[in-house]
């Protein structure tokens, strides 16, 4: 559902290159669950974004669903991601003005989802992740973790095919970490592609298949051969 | 070296009411390593801003090294947090226009270090915590991993008597996550007291003692009786 070819992003800062990715080639398949792992700075974040076309490669081609996302203009690559991908961030990106309920019907409002319909969405995945009595409350208004339960709830909004979602549960308590991994199972069972970042080898054992990379390469990958 | 006297703070926002500490008391003795664990939501942070001066209770006191924190004025609150304390925050609290190197030499900066001295501490501590090559990059150039241990270098920057970290290790990686827990305990056997917010058990088994909260209070502490 996903191909990700030959693909690399550099920075540059004046003399300094940083290869973030260096030439990743990856496929993800139709309702795959597959994590992400590596070091601090190895580049998974920025692959992230290639993935979920909130960025563009320097070199290499993306196809999503089996389009090239280079070919899309702007328009139509942010109506295919706001349809398709639901994004957690790893630093939330939450909009500090709005509430948490707010937040979390910001993709439905952009997908043209009436109001009535959209609230009680926003209600029912806030419920989902823990945070009926947090609705009202603003990103200043809420603990480390319950602002990645709203970015997790945002996410889910417009029921996505695919969930990118980097270090979802860094912020949270183990129990906290479990509940959020069921809503991502159960989902899974429902058919959706599951694409997740950890640093948590008990996140990581969630996973159908578990990529490592390094210096902006996938240098190792495991697949699980149990059911 | 710290004493939280029944502490309370509470939020209201109309006619709701959080009680995010609801009752404290805590006695933190010099050299201490100790670690605070519990549910997202659980008061921690709120705890941890108290302790380090950096809000007010709504009741009960505070005594940091003995003085009454509510009763110096601003300035010398100021000036003594500066001085004895070094606090990791949970979302890094970086300045966005700084680079990681301008960030780090802010509090020494205010505790009036010359430049020269100033400068080489900086680049002392990033390198610690392995950004040699990241000093000039400013945080939205740096990964999730990286803007955290620019935070942990800035709390270590000024030499302080007590660090205080808010999930330090949440967003680094294994290896990342150990190398910061060494320079913890080598503080700590330096003398320094050490209170860290965690929800991984890993880095809880560095401490010396390990409180839990629960809605705003605290339900149960373990001591380590071993070496
Ligand atoms: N805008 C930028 N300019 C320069 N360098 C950048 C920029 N964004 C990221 N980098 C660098 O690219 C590398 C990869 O960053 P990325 O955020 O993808 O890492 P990561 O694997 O997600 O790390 P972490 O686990 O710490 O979140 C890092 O070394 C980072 O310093
Ligand atoms: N400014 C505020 N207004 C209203 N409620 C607040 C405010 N700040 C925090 N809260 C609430 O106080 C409670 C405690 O927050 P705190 O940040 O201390 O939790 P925490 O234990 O650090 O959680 P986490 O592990 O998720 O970081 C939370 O339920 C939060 O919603
Ligand atoms: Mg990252
Ligand atoms: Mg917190």
């Amino acid at each position: 559902i996903i191909n990700v070819e030959n693909v690399r992003k550099t920075y540059r800062m004046g003399d300094n290159i940083v290869k973030a990715v260096d030439g990743v080639t990856l496929n993800v398949f139709g309702g795959e669950y597959l994590i992400i792992m590596g070091p601090s700075g190895s580049g998974k974040t920025t692959l992230m974004h290639l993935m979920g076309c909130l960025d563009k490669p320097d070199s290499g081609e993306i196809y999503l669903a089996g389009k090239c996302v280079s070919k899309l203009n702007d328009r139509d690559l942010a109506r295919v991601r706001n349809k398709m991908i639901g994004f957690v961030f790893q630093q939330f990106n939450l909009l500090p003005r709005l509430t948490a309920l707010e937040n979390v019907e910001l993709p439905m409002i952009y997908a043209g989802v009436p109001r009535a319909i959209r609230h009680k969405r926003a209600k029912e995945v806030l419920t989902m992740v823990g945070l009926r009595d947090r609705m009202e409350h603003k990103p200043t208004q809420l603990s480390g973790g319950q602002m990645q339960r709203v970015a997790i709830a945002r996410a889910l909004a417009n029921q996505p095919q695919i969930i990118l979602a980097d270090e979802p549960t860094g912020n949270l308590d183990s129990k906290s970490g479990e509940e959020i991994l069921k809503i991502f199972s159960d989902l899974h069972s429902d058919g959706l592609t599951i694409i997740v970042v950890t640093h948590d080898l008990e996140v990581a054992a969630n996973g159908q298949r578990v990529i490592h990379m390094r210096d902006g390469r996938i240098v190792s990958q495991e697949v699980r051969t149990s059911v």
